[in-house]
């Protein structure tokens, strides 16, 4: 919900220079800055969940040395902000965000920009029981965002 | 929030909803491949030689990305060297570099049936394998065995271990053999590998395998084996997706 409701606040601002040009960080004001297109954190609480019994690598570790230090949550990241002209501000535009970028220029109303997305995806595993108490390690490729750039 | 749990300034925070709570577990299993959160039946410290390897698989999975491979090769040797089993060799390293799914199964015979004088060395292991899903496809399968370094008297001694499979529908419940061993009684822990048998399982669903271990000790009777938890028998798969799972919408 705060993702989506600051791209709204986003969307409503002027397009200006986004983080990362090759201007000096001093020729941008801080407002513009926040509203570029980069990775975020987001807090995913396991106690507002009501996964307090957390069946992961940490309950193992709870489970087997009888230690209560499960986390309270996972620091997860997403991607959010503007993908607006010039687009060599954005390290890791790519080459359809450009294209993307001219056709939005040329028809505004019907033509979107492109958008703020993961560019580079890390893999997890994830470490659980299943019901038999069986114990199962999954990989799960293209999970986490390690880099956001223009699309 | 950061790394001092400080909540960052311009972050919107408020608390879920019930049914938003709902909404994003369902959310978070699906993106899982979960059909439920899993409830696992555990008593304490029962299984524990299991869990205690996919824990070290899963290390060795967050420790790769921070190692180089130079670095890799040394932990595991000095692995090897200094601790006991069950941790994962570098053979298992190989097998999980390739494996999207490792799977560990507890043994479920957990009393040792009154046998006969004359198979009083036999031990019947049966793991159950229905919690495979479809269109996993097994690349390795081992059954660790733990075996603990004898007094030692008997240091010198040798045992015969032979490790049979075991179909239960069969009429006459005759093993099949699937590998012999002979082994020094200093020798600790023990990995056979049974790929094949695990595969045909996979491939006959409907049958229900046992594993059965013979061990005949050539310097005397039979050695106790291991009662602690954290050295139970078990057996591990290493899968690789064979086909592609689509995500239901929701």
């Amino acid at each position: 919900s705060t993702g989506r409701k600051s791209r709204q606040q986003n969307r409503n601002r002027s397009t200006q220079p986004q983080e990362g040009s090759r201007l000096g960080p001093a020729e941008y004001n801080s407002s513009d800055q926040k509203t570029a297109c980069r990775r975020h954190e987001l807090y995913v609480s396991f106690r507002e969940l009501g996964w307090q019994e957390v069946y992961f690598l940490h309950f193992l570790h709870v489970f087997l040395s009888g230690l209560d230090h499960r986390p309270e949550g996972y620091a997860a990241n997403y991607c959010d902000g503007e993908c607006s002209f010039p687009l060599n501000a954005h390290m890791n535009a790519t080459n359809h965000a450009i294209v993307q970028t001219l056709v939005h220029l040329m028809n505004p109303e019907n033509v979107p920009k492109p958008c703020c997305a993961p560019t580079k995806l890390h893999a997890i595993s994830v470490l659980y029981f299943d019901d038999n108490s069986n114990v199962i390690l999954k990989k799960y490729k293209n999970m986490v965002v390690r880099a956001c750039g223009c699309h | 929030l950061d790394g001092n749990n400080e909540v960052h300034q311009g972050f919107i925070h408020r608390r879920l909803r019930t049914h938003e709570k709902r909404e994003m577990q369902k959310e978070i299993l699906s993106i899982l491949g979960l059909p439920h959160r899993p409830r696992p039946h555990l008593s304490h410290g029962k299984y524990n030689s299991a869990p205690l390897f996919m824990l070290d698989l899963y290390n060795t999975i967050s420790n790769e990305e921070k190692s180089q491979v130079e670095g890799m090769l040394d932990r595991y040797q000095s692995m090897r060297t200094t601790q006991s089993p069950p941790l994962a060799t570098y053979q298992e390293t190989a097998f999980l570099n390739d494996a999207d799914m490792v799977m560990s199964f507890v043994n479920l015979v957990e009393y040792d049936r009154e046998l006969s004088p004359q198979r009083r060395h036999h031990k019947e292991f049966k793991f159950n394998l229905s919690q495979i899903p479809e269109g996993e496809a097994i690349t390795a399968a081992e059954f660790r065995l733990y075996k603990e370094c004898v007094s030692r008297a008997f240091r010198n001694d040798t045992l015969l271990l032979k490790v049979y499979q075991v179909v239960k529908e069969h009429p006459d419940r005759r093993p099949v053999p699937a590998e012999s061993r002979r082994l020094w009684a200093a020798e600790e822990g023990l990995e056979f590998d049974i790929t094949a048998t695990s595969n045909l399982w996979v491939m006959n669903r409907d049958t229900i395998w046992a594993c059965r271990a013979v061990h005949q000790h050539q310097g005397g009777g039979p050695r106790r084996t291991g009662r602690c938890s954290e050295k139970q028998p078990f057996m591990v798969a290493f899968f690789k997706v064979s086909e592609v799972h689509i995500r239901n919408s929701r």
